[in-house]
């Protein structure tokens, strides 16, 4: 993929649960590997075979209309969606 | 299957629409509620679960609230527009918000018909997250995160396996000794609306089916969204490779300035200097300003200065575009191309020296096709009947370019159902094989 559909893959990701959001006090980057773990498993939990890459069935599933909740829930979900309640 | 461990501590529930769908097709007020209060059904179809329509005077008090909303609006999770996210809807819990739930406006919503998105579908599967389910791998599951299309008659509907566990871990399995509730809904929902009708239904409207048929005249990447022009008709792709809608749109409502009765578009492109848009049909030729037609055209085709190789002067042109990898404009006629750096001039103009060239020069791409358009990352797409072929960016000179299926690929269209190859491929007429016969 083109550094845009790179880019846009990564964003879904952390959008829907498969990578922790980057941290805006550290600034910290997702690695290479981390990158292609939520890659795999994205796929796998799609039912796509887990090459660990944005190739073409994964990127049409990326523009596949669907709901707007995160796959993976974590506790960091949970806490957030109550601190969110409570403001 | 998978669950929150969220889940409400009562089992006779209240829900309330606030507001209803304001993009056509326009779902009546009645129709959305009663597609609501069968997906409500579905859930407690299996569980002692009862939902409760609320009156109006209560409504703002419903546990389950619904809305359509667009973009931002407030819980964190703004809608996009047209496709990318549908609706969310929020767990169990004991904060105002816990089980509302919210649709996107910018939506097509409809149902049992396939120009929009199914409301009954995504509305189910909403209600799985307000009753504290989370999203599921498993297939079938309505439970699955993208959206899988209409589900089919909503009075019959029943929820698949792995939502009817997910489901019953939560509430239990329906008793089959509870007694209904004199309001228990299901007693006296309303009939199933019917599918929404066209609202001029004098004629069938073939180009309407044949969106899978292919044979698009005239194909442009305007504006990063991609136009498919075909008769009186376009069919209109979005950046994100979304369909905007299965039914086409009349090119004369959308493109003013075309003559009256125009059913045939021969090629357009959007000129890269100053992002007019080109109309070629027959000898002449149109400049738009987005939607409108700039005045003083059309213009002959002639200002091009197309003359073959055999010195005759062009009086149609099959293909048009923009090369993004080197921004110059290319015209296709006849099997030969000219090439034009094109600045802001209007009215006559001369194509680049030492053109026309032979369209063979593409090579693996068809040499009269219908129309061409650069895409995604710079690469020429030429269209040809119901097929196109993708000429990496730079490419010329490419081998094996292989051709793929516009209606699966662009226009949404199931994949056709594999036929027997014939043994012998010279009988013409039989070969199910590509344009070049490759």
């Amino acid at each position: 993929p083109m550094p845009d559909q790179y880019s846009r893959g990564v964003d879904w990701l952390s959008r829907y649960g498969y990578l922790p959001p980057p941290d805006p006090r550290t600034g910290k980057l997702q690695t290479k590997e981390g990158i292609e773990r939520a890659i795999k498993e994205m796929q796998r939990f799609a039912g796509l075979k887990d090459t660990g890459k944005l190739d073409s069935d994964t990127l049409k599933l990326l523009n596949t209309p669907r709901c707007s909740l995160p796959d993976i829930i974590g506790s960091e979900d949970m806490l957030k969606k109550r601190r969110r309640k409570r403001r | 299957y998978a669950t929150t461990g969220l889940r409400w501590k009562k089992s006779d529930l209240t829900w309330s629409i606030q507001n209803y769908p304001s993009l056509p097709p326009l779902l009546q007020p009645n129709n959305v509620r009663t597609i609501m209060a069968y997906a409500f059904k579905a859930w407690s179809d299996v569980t002692n679960l009862k939902f409760h329509a609320t009156s109006s005077s209560e409504q703002d008090r419903a546990d389950i609230k619904i809305s359509f909303a667009r973009s931002l609006h407030d819980d964190g999770y703004p809608f996009d527009g047209k496709g990318g996210t549908l609706a969310h809807a929020f767990f169990p819990g004991e904060a105002d918000i816990a089980g509302d739930t919210h649709f996107d406006d910018e939506e097509s919503w409809t149902y049992l018909d396939d120009s929009g998105t199914d409301l009954f579908a995504v509305a189910v599967h909403e209600f799985g997250h307000a009753l504290g389910l989370s999203h599921s791998s498993s297939h079938p599951s309505i439970m699955r995160p993208y959206y899988q299309g209409p589900v089919g008659d909503i009075a019959s509907y029943t929820l698949p396996e792995d939502d009817r566990y997910a489901i019953q871990s939560l509430y239990g399995r329906k008793s089959s000794l509870s007694t209904p509730s004199p309001n228990h809904p299901t007693t006296h929902l309303p009939k199933p609306p019917s599918p929404p009708r066209p609202k001029v239904p004098s004629q069938p409207d073939p180009s309407a089916q044949n969106r899978c048929e292919g044979g698009f005249e005239a194909v442009a990447n305007i504006r990063g969204e991609v136009f498919f022009f075909k008769g009186q008709y376009f069919w209109r792709i979005q950046r994100t490779g979304s369909l905007v809608s299965f039914h086409p749109a009349l090119i004369k409502n959308f493109w003013i300035g075309l003559p009256p009765g125009t059913n045939k578009i021969d090629a357009v492109y959007e000129r890269k200097t100053d992002s007019r848009i080109i109309f070629f049909i027959g000898s002449q030729y149109w400049v738009f300003k987005d939607t409108v037609a700039v005045s003083g055209y059309p213009r002959p085709l002639s200002d091009w200065g197309l003359i073959s190789h055999d010195g005759s002067e062009v009086k149609r042109v099959d293909a048009a575009f923009v090369w993004a990898h080197n921004g110059k404009t290319y015209i296709f006629s006849g099997g030969e191309f000219w090439r034009f750096s094109e600045g802001l001039e209007s009215g006559r103009r001369r194509p680049d020296a030492g053109y026309p060239r032979n369209s063979s020069l593409w090579k693996g791409a068809p040499s009269n096709p219908d129309d061409i358009i650069t895409w995604s990352d710079g690469d020429a797409y030429f269209f040809k009947d119901n097929s196109y072929w993708i000429l990496k960016s730079g490419g010329l000179d490419q081998d094996n370019v292989i051709h793929k299926s516009t209606a699966v690929d662009w226009m949404m269209c199931p994949k056709p159902t594999p036929t027997t190859r014939p043994t012998n491929p010279r009988h013409r007429g039989e070969c199910n094989c590509g344009l070049n016969g490759a």
